[in-house]
Parts: structure tokens; C-alpha cells; sequence
């Protein structure tokens, strides 16, 4: 799968989106 | 802003204000829809695509996972209130595909499909050895524990005849050997005495469910039998019950209200 990392230029981390956090304990 | 990606969808955090929103409404829609067992709870939101809808709205399609609660799907006590069953205790797992329109700030799942299995053993042994493994249903030990619990609590429910409805969960234990089940019992129209052929007796029209929790101790020679059951409020009959699954949509600005009475309890 391609995904775009952002904007063209910008600069920074890549935001990781998911998944998102565990709410009780990982399974 | 959604994170485009040229694939005719866009891509969102999992964790935001928006994904966690369609994920409570899934889960909501899950639990108004399980028939029997547990409710469940989000525990991790894995996948979110947002796709447009014409005319108007998006389409969140979600990957969830879910984590059993100690809830019964009839017990009214709002999901928030419930606790999630531990790994040590042998829990349920669900995971879940999800279609959710928002739509003018409303969100209604249009698609359902969730899978559930107990943990693994290998998964409860790692954090407890010496945990008791969910038992099969028609194991000749939990099917005897059940018949037990439910005629000790009809002998000493002086009144109306409950029945069986379902079991729910059952764990064998090594020596001392025990059984703990819990089993959804419903009340018929025979009186305890007047139910010589319980096959006879039938649930009402105006349901009332009880939840029950028992445990049979084995020690040489002796028995010892412990049930506790709480009994709900009586819930009508809906217009329509969808036994195959899913209905299509749930508005979820109005969601069941829950009984105005607490849950009596019976001993």
C-alpha cells in the first residue's frame, strides 16, 4: 500500500496513525 | 485535515476525536446485537479508512479489537460500569470490521462483522499456570454443576419456575476439583411446585432474565454447591428481532434507555 508521507517539502517526523493505543492490555 | 492518499480514501489517525467516535458507535451497535454471551469493549482501534459518500457524508471503515467484559449482553449495567474479564480469567477476544456513515455529526453503522475466540492456552499459561482453562460446555461436569445451581435456586426462589436459558462460560478446576459456571436462567409461567415437567413451562411474554454465577467444590466424599443469581428487570418483547444477524442500521442518538429500577438480586 503507498501512502503519501504529507505535504510535499514538509519537514518532520512521520506521524505514525495506526493502530491506535491499547485501552486495557495487549492481547 | 484526512491524509489522502490518491486511493479514493483517506487515512486517520486511529486515536482521533473522529475514529474513536465511530468505534464507540460500532461497539455500541456490537452489544445491542450479540444475542448471547458477553458484552464487549473497545480495546485498540487497529485500521480506520475514510471514504466520501455521495451525496453527502464519509464512510469509516475500521478494523477493531474488542476485549469480553463480565457483563452478561442481557445484564442492563451500562458498558462503562463493566469490567473487562482478565487473561488469567480465560477471556474472549473479538475482532471486528466495521462500516460507520457519519452524516451531519451522526454516526449509524451500515456493516458489521466480528470473529471472537478465547484466548489462547498457551497465552493464559504464560501469565498464570495454574489457571483453570474454559471448560466445554457439554462437559458432563459443568452440565451437572448447572443442573444443580438451577434447582438449588428455584428451591429457594419460593415462586415463580426459572429455566435455563444458556451457558455462558464454565472452568474446571484441578484438586480440589471444582466447576465455576455462569448460565442465563429466564422466568416461565409454572410456579416452582407446578414445575413437575419443566418442558411445560414457558418463558414469558414479557421477558425476565437472570444471570447466574455457581461453583461446585469437590472434596472426597463431599459436595459443596454455591449459586448466586441477579435477576433483571423485566424487558418487553421488540416489535421484531433479527435473528440472523445484524439489522442494517442502529440509530445511535437514541440508544435503549436503561431500566429505571436496579437489577433485584436473588440469593
Amino acid at each position: 500500500k503507498v501512502v503519501q508521507s504529507g505535504p510535499a517539502g514538509a519537514a518532520g517526523p512521520a506521524v505514525r496513525l495506526c493502530p491506535g493505543r491499547v485501552r486495557h492490555f495487549r492481547i | 485535515a484526512p491524509h489522502a492518499t490518491g486511493l479514493g480514501f483517506s487515512e486517520v489517525a486511529c486515536d482521533s476525536p473522529d475514529a474513536e467516535q465511530a468505534a464507540l458507535t460500532a461497539v455500541d451497535y456490537l452489544n445491542q446485537h450479540l444475542q448471547r454471551g458477553f458484552k464487549h469493549t473497545l480495546n485498540q482501534v487497529d485500521k480506520v479508512k475514510v471514504w466520501p459518500r455521495r451525496p453527502f457524508g464519509e464512510v469509516y471503515e475500521l478494523e477493531l479489537d474488542t476485549l469480553e467484559t463480565t457483563c452478561h449482553v442481557l445484564d442492563p449495567t451500562p458498558l462503562a460500569n463493566c469490567s473487562v474479564r482478565q487473561l488469567v480469567d480465560h477471556a474472549v477476544e473479538g475482532d471486528c470490521d466495521f462500516h460507520v456513515l457519519k452524516q451531519d455529526g451522526q454516526f449509524t453503522v451500515m456493516h458489521a462483522q466480528c470473529h471472537s475466540n478465547p484466548d489462547s492456552a498457551e497465552d493464559v499459561q504464560k501469565v498464570c499456570p495454574t489457571c483453570a482453562l474454559l471448560a466445554s460446555f457439554n462437559d458432563s461436569r459443568v452440565v451437572n454443576t448447572v443442573n444443580a445451581a438451577l434447582n438449588a435456586f428455584n428451591e429457594r426462589n419460593n415462586g415463580t419456575y426459572f429455566k435455563m436459558v444458556e451457558i455462558s462460560r464454565a472452568q474446571n478446576t484441578p484438586p480440589p476439583v471444582s466447576t465455576f459456571v455462569e448460565f442465563v436462567v429466564a422466568a416461565t409461567d409454572c410456579t416452582v411446585q407446578g414445575a413437575a415437567d419443566p418442558t411445560k413451562c414457558n418463558l414469558l411474554a414479557e421477558k425476565q432474565y437472570g444471570f447466574c454465577k455457581a461453583s461446585l467444590v469437590r472434596r472426597l466424599e463431599d459436595e459443596e454447591l454455591s449459586v448466586t443469581c441477579k435477576v433483571f428487570q423485566k424487558q418487553p418483547q421488540p416489535a421484531s428481532v433479527d435473528a440472523a444477524g445484524p439489522a442494517p442500521a442502529v440509530d445511535q442518538a437514541a440508544p435503549p434507555a436503561p431500566p429505571a429500577n436496579p437489577p433485584a438480586s436473588l440469593l
